[in-house]
C-alpha cells in the first residue's frame, strides 16, 4: 500500500551536506505491524515523516496504492492525510490552548459528525487509555506521558489507514508503555490498521510482526519478527 | 544537603482540586545518586521542579543547607539556582535560535570566563555525548535524542553541586542511554555532584545507589541499592 523507492534526504547546513537518510527504498502491506528500530539520529523521524507525507526527500519517489504522492499539491497532500494517516509525534505536537478532550476531537471537526457524538467519541478514546479523569486539563495541566497518551488517542479517532508512531512509549512507565502497546496491537488487529512504530524500546519491538533496522541513514535488516 | 518538609502541591483546575504531591517529606545528601520512579502522572517532574527549587509548594518547606529556600524572593532564587544547580528538562527546554554549542555554552555566559574558555569547554563536552559534529545545528534540525543530550552537556557546563534530570533516556537507544548515564555516573563520582533522576528506565535505576518510589503524589518507598 505504501511504497518508498531510493529516497534521499539531504540537509544542507551552512556548507555541509548531511545525509540523514540514503538510498532507502522500502514497502509496506496493508496491516502490518512494524517497528523501526536504530539509534538516536539514525534516520527514523526523517524517515517516518516521508512515509507519512509530512515532508518530501530531496530525491526518490513515494506510492500510495499505486499514486504517486510527490505529485501532488501541497492542498491535495493535507486532506489526503487527514482522510488516510494518523500521527503520534515524538513531542507530541498537542495544541496548547485545546483541552485534552479538544485535542482528541479536533481530527473530527472537519466531518460531518456532530459535536456531540465527536465528543462522546473522544471521551471514550481517553478513557481506554486512562486519563478519564483528565479531560479538561490544557498539555501543560498534564505530566509528559499524559500529553504521549492524549497523542495517540488522537491518532486513532479517525480511524485512519495507517498510523505513524514515533517512539510512542519514550515517556511512560513499563506498564502504561504496554497498555499503549495493547491499543496499537487492537487497532491493527480489529480494523487491520497499518501501525509503523520508531522505538528504542526493546518491549514495543518485541511485540512487532517485522522489524525494520536503520542506522546512519540506511536500512540494514528488515525482518519479520 | 537539600531537605524537604511536608510538601504539598495542589492544582486547582476549575472546580476541582488535583492534589499532585502528598505530603512529602525528603533528606538527600551530598554526591548521592538518586533515582526517582513510578509511573506516568505519579508526580516526579512535579517534585523534581520544587526540589530544584523551580516550582514552590503549596505548603511545606525545602531548606538548602538550612537555608529555607520559601523565603527567598525570586531573583534571588534565580541567581541561586544559576550558580548551585544544574538542570536536564523532560522537554529539554533548549533555546531554538541558538546552535548546540550556544546552548550548551549559555549557562556560563554570565561568569568572567572568556567566550573562548566557554564555547572550548562546550565543545569537549559535546564531544564526549557524541555530538562533536553537530556543534552548529539549532535544535530543530537535531534528532529528539541529540536534543536531550544538548539539554544534558548543557546541565553539566556550570559543574552544578546538584543535578536534577527528568526522564534523560527517553528518547536514547540503549547505547547512548548507557553513555548518558556513564557521564552522569562519572560526574557524580569525580566530583561529587549530587544526580537526582526521575525514570522509567530501569536500566538507569539499577545503577543508582538509592530509589525513591513515588505513587499518586506519595512516597512508597526510599531504599538504598
Ligand atoms: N498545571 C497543572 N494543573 C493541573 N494538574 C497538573 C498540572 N501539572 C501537572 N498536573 C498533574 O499533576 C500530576 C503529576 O504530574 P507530573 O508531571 O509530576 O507527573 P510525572 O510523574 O512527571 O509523569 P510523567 O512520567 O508522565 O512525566 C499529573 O496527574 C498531572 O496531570
Ligand atoms: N533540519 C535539519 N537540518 C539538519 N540536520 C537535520 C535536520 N533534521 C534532522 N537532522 C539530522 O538528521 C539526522 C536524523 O535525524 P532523525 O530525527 O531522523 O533521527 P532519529 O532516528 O529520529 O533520532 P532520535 O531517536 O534521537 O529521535 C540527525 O543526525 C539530525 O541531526
Ligand atoms: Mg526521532
Ligand atoms: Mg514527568
Amino acid at each position: 500500500i505504501l511504497e518508498a523507492k531510493n529516497i534521499q534526504k539531504t540537509y544542507l547546513l551552512g556548507k555541509t551536506e548531511l545525509h540523514a537518510l540514503n538510498n532507502i527504498s522500502l514497502s509496506l502491506e496493508q496491516s502490518e505491524l512494524i517497528s523501526l528500530v536504530g539509534p538516536s539520529g539514525s534516520g527514523k523521524t526523517t524517515l517516518l515523516n516521508i512515509l507519512g507525507c509530512l515532508d518530501s526527500p530531496s530525491s526518490g519517489q513515494l506510492f500510495f496504492q499505486g499514486q504517486n504522492m510527490s505529485q501532488k499539491k501541497e492542498r491535495e497532500l493535507a486532506e489526503f492525510r487527514r482522510t488516510h494517516f494518523g500521527y503520534i509525534f515524538q513531542f507530541f505536537n498537542l495544541i496548547p490552548v485545546l483541552t485534552a478532550l479538544e485535542n482528541v476531537a479536533f481530527p473530527l471537526w472537519q466531518t460531518r459528525l456532530s459535536r456531540k457524538e465527536i465528543n462522546k467519541k473522544a471521551s471514550q478514546i481517553l478513557e481506554i487509555i486512562g486519563l478519564g479523569k483528565f479531560a479538561h486539563h490544557k498539555p501543560d495541566e498534564l505530566s509528559g506521558g499524559q500529553q504521549q497518551r492524549v497523542a495517540a488517542a488522537r491518532a486513532l479517532i479517525s480511524d485512519p489507514q495507517i498510523i505513524f508512531a514515533d517512539e510512542p512509549t519514550g515517556n511512560l512507565d513499563s506498564q502504561t508503555g504496554q497498555q499503549m502497546m495493547e491499543l496499537l496491537k487492537t487497532i491493527n488487529k480489529e480494523k487491520g490498521t497499518t501501525v509503523v512504530i520508531a522505538t528504542h524500546d526493546s518491549r514495543v519491538i518485541s511485540q512487532t510482526r517485522r522489524i525494520i533496522e536503520i542506522k546512519d541513514g540506511e536500512i540494514r535488516s528488515d525482518e519479520k519478527n
